[in-house]
């Protein structure tokens, strides 16, 4: 049987909030070590990869490798039905069609349980090969969210130029140009508000912002979120999930013809 | 201009 229980519920709608409209259906895999799942876009221009290790869970048991095909849309209507500060459990019996959900109030007086099929998902796994960046950027999250929808004004992508003084995010479009530069911060109160560069090379490349505008929706997973930049190579994007695991996007990058 | 890459170029399948 596999069953996982997450003290903190909202890490699982928040999660899923921020992949569903990337993706449609996807294959949670079950290992002891954890949850994962990687996923594609339809356009296979971006890529979801997942991670919640095992010792985030509250019990984690898991007795056998299972793969859990699961649409996306389903699952979050579903959690819709929980309250935030529910704890929920995920359960498989082994020779089930099903994913259990159960929702539990924290006092335990309320417990709630949704039965969702299990779907089949042709799911072609990607080898993403290890990689020294350029440039890595670490900002706010929430500075990340509002630089990418202040960008969709005026066009449809975004060049990212990082540089020894700070990164750079540059638009323009049939009604004009516009950027926003982001300094390394000499001193600030928290590190969650800092913006620091830590650059190898300075790197400059253009992107999607439809794609940088739903991985900006994992804002609410973390204060931070994390750029990694190499020339012509995919921009990772990477939320920490507590101190349980990553939520990453891949995006292709935009190349001169 | 630019054309959008896909992320099939980069990472390989299993």
């Amino acid at each position: 049987m596999f069953e996982a229980r997450l003290p903190q519920g909202q890490i699982l709608k928040k999660l899923i909030e921020a992949v569903r409209e990337l993706v449609t259906d996807a294959n949670f895999e079950c290992k002891p070590s954890g949850l994962s799942l990687q996923a594609m876009d339809s356009s296979h221009v971006s890529l979801v990869s997942l991670l919640m290790r095992a010792d985030g869970f509250d019990p984690y048991q898991c007795d056998r490798n299972r793969t859990l095909g699961i649409n996306l849309r389903t699952l979050a209507s579903v959690l819709k039905c929980s309250s935030n500060d529910d704890i929920i459990t995920i359960r498989a019996e082994d020779d089930g069609d099903s994913a259990i959900l159960i929702f539990e109030s924290p006092s335990s007086d309320r417990l709630s349980e949704f039965d969702l099929k299990l779907v089949d998902i042709d799911n072609e796994q990607l080898v993403i090969p290890d990689t020294q960046y350029d440039a890595v950027v670490r900002m706010p999250s929430a500075e990340f969210q509002r630089i990418v929808r202040d960008m969709q004004i005026l066009g449809d992508s975004v060049t990212i130029a990082c540089s020894k003084d700070g990164v750079k995010f540059s638009a323009n479009g049939e009604i004009g140009s516009g950027s926003v530069r982001l300094k390394q911060s000499s001193a600030v109160d928290s590190e969650d508000d800092a913006v620091t560069v830590d650059l190898q090379q300075a790197v400059s490349l253009t992107f999607a912002l439809r794609y940088l505008s739903l991985f900006s929706k994992a804002a609410p997973l973390s204060p931070t979120v994390t750029l990694s930049f190499s020339k012509d190579v995919p921009l990772l994007v990477e939320f920490r999930i507590a101190d349980m695991g990553h939520l990453r996007f891949y995006l292709a990058p935009k190349i001169d013809e | 201009d630019s054309t959008q890459s896909r992320l099939d170029g980069f990472f390989k399948v299993l």
